[in-house]
């Protein structure tokens, strides 16, 4: 069992040491046992190092920060344990444009080994799906617009679109 | 496996009955405030995870069910379904379309209670068969392949125990 | 006692449901005290309806649509308990484009009797102040980049910008 | 009475002396993820709430003296200034300019231990002084004036009790 789990553990660590790098600009991400001798009895530490700052613990680190160390963590997980589905409903809030951009592009890429939907309302995130659905209310119902093109995302909020 | 569609019916603001194909690679959902985006992630949920605490937004079943506007009266049930292509049978039922189906009714007896229905390919079903076919096919609405609104940084603020147990399932 | 906090009440009420109304284009709002005979022994219950929607519970409502109320709310009580300085710290988060602009305006607007500095990633409500800071970290650093134009806070973020 | 400018030293990613004027109306701040914006909310809280517990993000006070980087040592001790135009006399202090300084200090004798020190116009002061004159100018870190980052929603998820005390409190 100690074997099974250092074996996930080790594969995890790996992926997410990688993929934090590439998400964060050359940053550094691992991982830390609280008992490498005994891992089942102790708890997993995540530590990250944005580029050019220093070691910091998760609850320092801002708001952007925290969501792309999430989405990395999640995409490590992937590879590990696929699922078919993802469903990711405005995980870019938090994200700079520059962020958001690398997400998504990190969601279209990961789109070749499962189905993603995301839900967004950044223009910048959406640029990179393969289809695009809008959801608008009319008369206190949801109606779902098909396959909608981008630029026509701004004319249809701008129309019914304030559904607040 | 993947998904093919999701359909609706008097589910939260979705009141007529709506078929939503999901293509291979990315799709994206946008649209204005309360349109009603959240609610569709909320319809997946309450298929993939019967039991399933994410569920957060609705106190009670019967929240889910179309509570009315300034035109149409309230619904007394919802049905939410989700049609998986299975060629390659990775779910254990012989037919190239699997379709799971749940249904919440208000029950005539007692209002305050909802009654909970499962369907598999139409026929009847329930919440135990339910579950084993999505843990085959790999889905749950406790994994990391579902991400509600506000919670992305849920994953990372779990205690580290927490987060080794997770790995550990994985395992 | 009680009549200074019905004073205060009913007026922080007419102000949240004009308040209300305005930013979500026709919505209705309204408080309502738990125990009206006695107010200071029962809570307060804030009530809102969505334009076209039934009256729903602050919990049902959408992310979006919680960030306006909230925002409603806060205006609302501004003229009772008016501060010399708000401090806004990326409060649009959840708000899609229309709804952005609205409360940015609002800001703007209240502006006039106060100070209001806000922090926002989004150019929508940036587009809004009067003055615009810019925020980047060099070197592990952060370094305040004087009145910047809106139009050259893509270069900058782009430029030194990634600093996760 | 209105605020003219934040002086920061030390105090989190804000190493060097730091001085950013704050004009009349809307004043935007923008920048990259993890550039520091968030941490000028959070030396106004400091100076404006030392008892506040909205400074959720430091464990310990000394969290938020500068901790080094690649070329700088960690810093001993970090300083915030607001410095506040009183021509209208709203402080009852008779300068046409007030500042509040707030210094803390990691304590030589014992490491763990982080000593605060408040200062009005450059001379001593203590807390309870300093909080005399912020109830007097209408600046409070509990109010709602200071909204920081994720806790839009907080406004209105208070429960109905607490929310009908905030406003007693302004009657
Ligand atoms: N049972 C129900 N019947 C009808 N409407 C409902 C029901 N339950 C919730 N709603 C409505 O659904 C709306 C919320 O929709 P949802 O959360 O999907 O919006 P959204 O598109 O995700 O918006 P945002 O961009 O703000 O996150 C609320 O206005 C709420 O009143
Ligand atoms: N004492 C300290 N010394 C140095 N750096 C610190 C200190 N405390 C926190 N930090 C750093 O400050 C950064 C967070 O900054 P901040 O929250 O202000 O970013 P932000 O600009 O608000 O970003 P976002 O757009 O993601 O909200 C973290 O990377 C953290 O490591
Ligand atoms: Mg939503
Ligand atoms: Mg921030």
């Amino acid at each position: 069992r100690k074997e099974e789990f250092m074996h996930v553990y080790e594969g995890i660590d790996r992926n997410f040491k990688e993929i934090y790098q590439k998400v964060s600009g050359g940053g550094e991400a691992f991982f830390e046992l609280e008992r490498p001798d005994d891992p089942l009895s102790g708890g997993l530490h995540i530590h990250v190092r944005p580029p050019g700052k220093k070691m910091t613990r998760l609850n320092a680190l801002s708001g952007g920060e925290k969501s792309l160390t999430s989405m990395a963590f999640i995409f490590s997980v992937q590879s590990w344990d696929p699922s078919p589905f993802y469903l990711l409903d405005e995980v870019d809030q938090n994200l700079d444009a520059i962020n958001a951009e690398i997400i998504a592009k990190l969601v279209r890429e990961n789109s070749k080994y499962a189905q993603f939907v995301m839900i967004s309302l950044r223009k910048i995130s959406l640029k990179e799906a393969h289809h695009l659905y809008g959801v608008t209310l009319q008369k206190g119902e949801s109606v779902i617009l098909g396959r909608v093109e981008l630029k026509d995302v701004d004319s249809y909020e701008k129309g019914d679109g304030s559904a607040m | 496996m993947h998904l093919k569609e999701i359909q609706m019916e008097n589910f939260k603001t979705f009141r007529k009955k709506v078929v939503i194909p999901i293509y291979e690679g990315f799709t994206g959902v946008t649209g204005p405030n309360g349109s009603g985006k959240s609610n569709v992630a909320d319809a997946v949920l309450f298929v993939l995870g019967p039991r399933s605490s994410k569920m957060v937004r609705a106190k009670r079943l019967e929240d889910l069910i179309f509570h009315g506007n300034d035109k149409f009266k309230p619904a007394n049930e919802c049905k939410v379904t989700l049609v998986f292509d299975n060629t390659d049978r990775t779910i254990p039922i012989d037919s190239d379309h699997v379709s799971l189906k749940r249904v919440i009714r208000r029950s005539t007896s007692d209002p305050n209670n909802t009654l909970s229905y499962f369907y598999v390919n139409g026929r009847v079903s329930s919440q135990n068969q339910f579950e084993s076919i999505l843990t085959h096919a790999h889905l749950s609405a406790e994994g990391y392949n579902i991400v509600l609104q506000g919670h992305i940084s849920e994953f990372i603020n779990k205690t580290p125990v927490r987060i080794r147990e997770e790995i550990d399932e994985i395992a």
